[in-house]
């Protein structure tokens, strides 16, 4: 129990927190058990659910040994879902953690002892492969990868794949690809369908037959504090989103 | 001479590179000579005009004292354009530079000797508040922020703000906001047009009156090697970067 899924890119905007948020709260609605770990300094998946950073002690000070999980975990944000969110103190974490014992490996340390509380612990990730990302490496079962069809998302994949596989070798060999989940496709580009196909060409089964399109509801919902399925249940990114979990539970969830 | 800005914000995907290369690339054509630095490990910067990252030496090791700028320089990469160019390799940049000696002022220090060759010098940065882009922040005049016309890239703004004005306070007292651009701006969304509306609340005059819109043209152009006055240069997008570029220096360049 527990599959703990890191989602992460270290290219920027290619919607890893819609992705983590949004797949999150859809496990959450087919009836699973679902935390969602903030370890974005930015705390746009915290905010994103309504919950003002600020409010009290985060993952920052879970990762230092200052509290223990429960200290922080804000339960049911939405149906089935608990978060343990952040705050922009993180941002000092990249550099507090250098100088620190098992500086990569402290969030799994911390996430263990809650495992069997839950079907799902999806971990939302910065834009970098800093301590932050390769703590959520080290933790997970998977990695879920989300890829905008843009050229510049192309580019860093082989970078990605270079710090999943250095971690694998290193703290944690069950460390795998849950899969590649194409984002904002906008089917009417040129450019969006050669990059989706170079994509499925590089990762193939590995890519989730599920592709999110771009959907303007996607990134209203964040301003209203609320998941797709508060904002917008039957928008076209409220009914991608709830597809992608059925592949995830399907995959072995 | 060589007024050096850094275009920066530490939201993922606002358009940083595609500000970066395009307006530098502008001012070019505007017959002003401009140097670019990609101070990303992502080295968008350097693969949209075409330049392969892995062919010599970098930034990185510019900024441990291993070469000097005429080593790494690359000039004429475009019409008075010349090129500091990233590699993948600045990801152990950021964790190298924290044990070292003036770990935050390394870059404009190798820059200054430069900035007589330049009218501008235009910065890249990664998506992030960490060594590379304090590094960037201690070396400027002034400070570009991109903004998404989105929910989510408005809420890191403050963040962003309060470390400009801690790096002024200590390290840059000359730093100040040279502008802010708003990017993507499709303006037919109704959340687009409110965040366009908050920002010009926010910042006043420093909003600079050219928007970039939603072009294709401008993400196709990379996928090429070019920027977009090679690629398309009568495109919504190359216009509204060649109208950024005016404003830019007419507010002092
Ligand atoms: N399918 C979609 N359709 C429309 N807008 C989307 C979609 N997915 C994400 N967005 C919007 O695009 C922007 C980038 O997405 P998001 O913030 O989730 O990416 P990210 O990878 O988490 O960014 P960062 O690298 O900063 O963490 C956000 O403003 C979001 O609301
Ligand atoms: N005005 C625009 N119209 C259409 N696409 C755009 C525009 N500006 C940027 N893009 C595309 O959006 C994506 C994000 O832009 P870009 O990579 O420049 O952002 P960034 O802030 O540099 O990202 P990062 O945070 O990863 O460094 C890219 O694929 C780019 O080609
Ligand atoms: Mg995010
Ligand atoms: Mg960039």
């Amino acid at each position: 129990p527990g599959k703990i899924i890191a989602v992460t890119n270290q290219k920027g905007g290619v919607g890893k927190t819609t992705t983590a948020v949004n797949l999150g709260c859809a496990l959450g609605v087919l009836g699973r058990k679902v935390m969602l770990v903030d370890a974005d300094p930015q705390s746009n998946a915290t905010s994103g659910l309504g919950v003002s950073a600020a409010a009290g002690a985060s993952v920052y000070e879970l990762l230092l040994g200052e509290v223990s999980l429960a200290d922080v975990l804000l339960p049911d944000v939405s149906e089935n879902v608990s978060l343990l969110p952040a705050a922009t103190c993180l941002t000092g974490a990249e550099i507090e953690l250098v100088g620190m014992e098992n500086r990569e490996t402290r969030l799994g340390v911390s996430l263990k002892p809650a495992r069997r509380g839950y079907d799902f612990i999806i971990i939302d990730c910065p834009p970098s492969l800093g301590l932050l990302t390769l703590n959520a490496l080290s933790a997970a079962d998977g990695v879920l990868i989300p890829i905008q069809c843009e050229y510049y998302a192309l580019e860093g994949v082989g970078h990605l794949l270079d710090s999943i596989n250095r971690i694998k070798r290193s703290l944690n060999k069950k460390l795998s690809i849950e899969g590649v989940v194409l984002t904002m496709l906008d089917t009417r580009t040129n450019l969006a369908q050669q990059v989706a196909e170079h994509v499925r060409e590089v990762f193939g089964e590995k890519v989730f037959k599920t592709a999110v399109p771009r959907n303007v509801r996607l990134s209203e919902a964040p301003s209203f504090g609320q998941d797709i399925f508060r904002y917008a249940k039957r928008s076209r990114g409220g009914e991608a989103y709830l597809e992608l979990a059925k592949e995830v539970i399907a995959r072995g969830g």
